[in-house]
């Protein structure tokens, strides 16, 4: 099972169609290996983007860099999906009671 | 189907064994119906709910064909349950399953949804290899014969976006393929995704308005009122183009194309907190919800036969 300790989900509301632009330089940047669960089309909808750990500082600092506003969707990613996992097997506990 | 718990996730084979006690629960009503094998050779059921008669005008709708949106998955397990246990109780489902089949897909991609299970809680494409690359899967709703290769759609395998080698290439898309074609009497394809709360109709490949576009924003406005009126939960209305994004071999502008007017899409919950990854206390709401608008579209189809 791929883990996904540290990363994070950040939502981005970008500004502006020259914000969107660059959002879109950086989905098009495969060695981030960023997960895009919402695309960058345009300034009116939020971008939601799977951040790997390895990644973070680096998209970070793009986007403070480039003022495009955004904040921490999911703090870390494999701790709501243990707590998935959780709920998972402690419902299927409850089901074979 | 009883002790089944609706308020969790499950596996896909705790799901295959739910729908062979739904049958067994409702002889008259359900069937199962094995349209094919997916790529690594699972099976592919989809309920049937008939009341008689042959090939009756029909509903098609499917879920977790992105098999990382389990939230879709679990709200048509428990609308399915909802359609049978309300049959011969609700007068509109008495009456619409009196005159119409309804055909509900609960796992559309099992390949991708039994690895999201046991290796990679992110995958939302089919496992399929894809020749001369390291990079598996073609993204299931980019491989449909509208618009294919167009703009949103990658050609690249390791993108998750990847349409695939050619139109209905996807064994798991051609399997649905043939079963509209050979059926031939659909009236409705309602395919079911997360997240972002909109109901979507065609055109996602172009932007380009569609014929019937005026009557299906109205169905999709009445959807949404039904379904905001349990729990508040704000929904938009739009065609996918210009709702979100073009993005090309969609299921529902194919099934369009081919003459099956009423075409939608759910992106159901949430709006920014678990993106996909809903808690599992969500699921009866969303699911409980979302019958309202699912029930306002099947009770529109069947009162304007076409």
């Amino acid at each position: 099972r791929k883990v996904f300790t540290g990363d994070q989900v950040l939502r981005i509301d970008a500004k502006s169609e020259e914000q969107i632009q660059l959002l879109k330089e950086l989905e098009n940047t495969e060695v981030l290996e960023l997960d895009f669960w919402t695309h960058p089309v345009s300034s009116d909808l939020p971008v939601d983007v799977h951040v790997p750990y390895v990644s973070l500082n680096v998209v970070r600092r793009f986007l403070q860099d480039n003022e495009i506003p955004f904040q921490v969707m999911i703090e870390d990613l494999q701790e709501l999906l243990d707590k998935e996992q959780e709920d998972l097997q402690h419902d299927a506990m409850k089901g074979r009671d | 189907a009883k002790s089944f718990d609706y308020a969790t996730y499950h596996g896909l084979e705790t799901l295959y064994s739910w729908m062979d006690s739904m049958v067994a629960g409702h002889p008259n009503l359900i069937s199962k119906v094995h349209i094919g094998s997916s790529y690594e050779n699972r099976p592919m059921y989809v309920l049937k709910f008939s009341t008689g008669g042959s090939n009756r005008p029909a509903i098609w709708i499917d879920a977790g064909i992105h098999s990382r949106e389990w939230i879709s998955t679990a709200s048509a397990v428990w609308m399915a349950n909802k359609l049978a246990t309300d049959f011969g109780v609700d007068p509109s489902v008495t009456s619409l399953l009196g005159q119409m089949d309804v055909y509900l897909m609960i796992v559309t991609n099992p390949d991708g949804y039994a690895f999201t299970h046991t290796n990679n809680r992110m995958w939302r494409k089919t496992r399929s290899v894809n020749p001369g690359s390291t990079c598996r899967g073609v993204d299931p709703n980019r491989n449909w014969d509208a618009g294919f290769g167009g703009p949103g759609a990658s050609k690249n395998p390791c993108s998750d976006s990847y349409h695939g080698p050619s139109a209905h290439s996807a064994i798991e898309v051609n399997n649905i393929v043939n079963l509209i074609k050979n059926h031939g009497n659909f009236k409705s394809f309602i395919s079911i995704h997360a997240y972002s709360q909109l109901l979507m109709y065609p055109y996602g490949y172009i932007c380009t308005d569609i014929p019937d576009q005026a009557e299906l924003h109205s169905v999709g406005q009445g959807a949404v009122q039904a379904l905001s009126s349990l729990y508040g939960t704000s929904y938009k209305v739009g065609s996918i183009c210009k709702i979100i994004y073009q993005a090309s071999g969609g299921s529902i502008d194919w099934t369009y194309n081919i003459g099956i007017k009423y075409s939608f899409a759910f992106e159901l919950r949430d709006t920014g907190r678990y993106g996909f990854l809903l808690p599992a206390n969500q699921i009866i709401p969303t699911a409980t919800e979302t019958w309202l608008g699912l029930k306002y579209i099947m009770e529109y189809v069947r009162d304007h036969p076409y």
